[in-house]
């Protein structure tokens, strides 16, 4: 059960420091530049089909990169300074308003869609969905149960199948 | 089975991707200081109890921080401009003659321990140490059918029950 480790990666190596930083990275960053985020939690897209591109342009133009909150530097199993940071998105509605989000793929799911791709791995497209629902059933359960995580994040099912029709299904389902 | 995805986790997601550009980058390091690396492969530690500290020194003191590599920066699944980079250690071996490496933990110890010791994981000590082991010999698995890989890595397990006895354990292994 592949999903099931990686979801307790993504939260003990990632979230459970990141997001209780994120309150503060949003507030440096209105300092710095004025701006208010439509939202200070981290927005997490799980597409179902684990596809998860490097740019979000490419799937909705209504989702533009900004900017990079400030990073966040910590000394972690040897590697001095490791860097964590986030990207603000401007994201476009159907009435051209604009709203400043902290979105970004869960990671993990591109390890998913990788696995799918490799013959050593032995993983077919169909225990590639399976395992993208367990992950994020599994990582909704431990994020829950997590008093630093709390409020601080929303998870985003992406139905692949519902989004064929809709180009902008992506920024809609964002700024919901 | 944790280890499992982990492993392949680990690979897909960063040591497939790093390990390429390893040579370059100690290329660049010996344009901008003349030191020389012992070796330009990624030593990557594996301890058998998965206790992975942020700092070397504190486990051997003849492991000491030399300097950060050049970083790499990626467009990753949404957050643009994600930093890779790796850490150089000086070590000195018991003639006083002193080697540069490129070490570090290999990062998904830290969630197998940290599993182990969060009670909604249901993960115990005894499972952490087999997961371990798979870990270790899958990502061998894996590596080994790598061609980009192939040659640019050097997997270390230690055990922790031998290191008990030799405060010197750590840079050993580590120059063998
Ligand atoms: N030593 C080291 N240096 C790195 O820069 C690095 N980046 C990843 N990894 C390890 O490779 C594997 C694959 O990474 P992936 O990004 O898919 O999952 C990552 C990713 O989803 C998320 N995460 C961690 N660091 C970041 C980050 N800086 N930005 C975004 N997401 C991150 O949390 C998961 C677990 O991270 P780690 O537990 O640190 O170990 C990872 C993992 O075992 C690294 N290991």
């Amino acid at each position: 059960n592949v999903a099931h480790g990686l979801a307790w990666s993504y939260f003990l190596g990632y979230l459970k420091f990141v997001l209780p930083e994120l309150e503060e990275q949003v507030r440096k960053h209105y300092n710095q530049t004025g701006e208010i985020l439509h939202s200070s939690r981290l927005h997490i897209l799980l597409p179902l089909n684990a596809v998860a591109p490097a740019k979000m342009e490419e799937v909705d133009q209504n989702v533009l990169f900004h900017q990079n909150l400030p990073e966040m530097q910590l000394d972690r199993a040897g590697v001095r300074k490791r860097v964590y940071k986030h990207s603000i998105y401007r994201i476009i509605d159907h009435e051209q308003k604009t709203y400043f989000c902290v979105v970004e793929y869960a990671t993990p799911l591109l390890t998913l869609y990788q696995m799918s791709q490799d013959s050593t791995a032995a993983f077919s497209e169909q225990d590639r969905t399976q395992q993208v629902l367990l992950f994020y059933r599994t990582l909704n359960h431990i994020l829950e149960c997590s008093l630093e995580c709390r409020n601080r994040y929303r998870l985003i099912l992406l139905d692949d199948q519902q989004a064929d029709g809709e180009p902008q299904h992506l920024s809609t389902e964002i700024i919901k």
